[in-house]
């Protein structure tokens, strides 16, 4: 399945930023 | 660290999955483009759970996805500067 960039894909946040 | 195993992925719930990879992904593409590294984690994401397992394997595959989300990005950062 070719690979589309979703521009408005949620902002990840690792586990240390979150705390 | 150790490597992120299918089998393992399976145990975690559907909606920790995600977050299991993101959080292995993060470190890899932050090497990459620290200032990025969140959007393209989530952009990253997107894709299937058994690709991206495979992609931890392969680091060229991963650095592929990592510059075409970056493309798009910059791409859009670009079109919203002309438009204002």
């Amino acid at each position: 399945k070719p690979f589309v960039p979703n521009i408005n894909a949620a902002e990840f946040i690792p586990g240390f930023l979150q705390k | 660290q150790e490597p992120l195993t299918a089998s393992m992925l399976a145990a975690a719930p559907l909606k920790e999955q995600k977050q299991l990879l993101g959080e292995r992904l993060y470190p890899l593409i932050q090497a990459l483009h620290p200032t990025l590294a969140g959007k393209i984690t989530g952009m990253l994401l997107e894709i299937d759970n058994s690709e991206l397992l495979h992609m931890f394997e392969s680091p060229e595959s991963l650095h592929s996805k990592v510059e075409e989300a970056v493309a798009v990005l910059q791409a859009h950062q670009v079109k919203e500067l002309t438009t204002k």
